[in-house]
């Protein structure tokens, strides 16, 4: 089973 | 902003605005720019109209506008397909001017939509090099996002140096998809081309890659860039004018 990643994890906010 | 032919826009709205519904649109001297997260913070776009593209374009000053791209959509789908159109937001306004004028200027439509408040987030994308990057025709990736998701919810995109493979399991069985580099390119729009460092294998969910798909119409060819544990980029170019950008976030194992 895979799970589904956040963009945040890999973008760092402006 | 003015753009002879008003359906490049419509397009550009069209690829956006199911994987986000209404977006912050900012406005300078240099052109028009968006960046947006879709509500489960998985996908962003990335939206670049240069001003150079348009055929005339004025920004006297900054500004930030919220806008319904639900609302836009069903405005612009009024437009007829070869309309111009100008984008018109006047100081003070809190709304948008968008007026259509038909090829031989016997028809003029004018709409204002209502400008929002929109809380934005915005991300900073790195500058990456991709261990892999795909050109392929739209047409075709846009194919694969529908074939795939007959079988499942997510598709592995594994690369080699002969080509792509898609491929996708489920309840059902399982499918696959493998297209082989374009040897002899006669038609650049038609090729596969991949240029890849390493080979990569990443799982994503199939239904992003799907709304992606909405921006095809804007151009035969879309870009799709790969490294492993890293967001994968899909580009469709606008003609002269500039890119939406998409990336989503892969799956990992649990």
């Amino acid at each position: 089973p895979s799970i589904q990643n956040s963009l945040p994890f890999y973008f760092e906010n402006d | 902003a003015r753009l002879l032919h008003g359906s490049i826009f419509a397009k550009v709205i069209e690829g956006l605005r199911e994987l986000v519904n209404e977006a912050t649109w900012e406005c300078s001297g240099n052109g028009i720019t968006l960046q947006a997260m879709d509500s489960s913070h998985v996908a962003l776009v990335s939206l670049v109209m240069r001003s150079e593209g348009f055929e005339s374009y004025r920004c006297d000053r900054n500004m930030s506008l919220g806008i319904s791209l639900v609302s836009m959509s069903k405005v612009l789908k009024t437009m007829g397909k070869d309309d111009s159109l100008t984008i018109r937001v006047n100081d003070d306004s809190d709304s948008i001017i968008i007026a259509m004028e038909s090829q031989n200027q016997d028809k003029f439509a004018d709409y204002e939509l209502r400008l929002m408040d929109l809380d934005s987030e915005h991300l900073g994308i790195p500058d990456t090099d991709y261990s892999c990057a795909i050109k392929m025709p739209s047409s075709e990736f846009s194919r694969i996002c529908r074939d795939m998701s007959i079988m499942g919810d997510s598709v592995l995109i594994c690369t080699t140096k002969e080509g792509v493979k898609f491929s996708a399991k489920g309840d059902l069985g399982q499918g696959s998809i493998r297209l082989v580099q374009t040897t002899n390119i006669e038609k650049e729009e038609e090729a596969v081309i991949i240029e890849m460092k390493e080979a990569v294998a990443l799982t994503f969910a199939v239904r992003y890659l799907s709304m992606f798909c909405k921006a095809a119409p804007l151009s035969p060819q879309v870009g799709l860039s790969l490294s492993e544990d890293t967001p994968l980029m899909c580009e469709f170019k606008i003609a002269e004018m500039g890119h939406v950008r998409f990336y989503l976030a892969p799956k990992i194992e649990d």
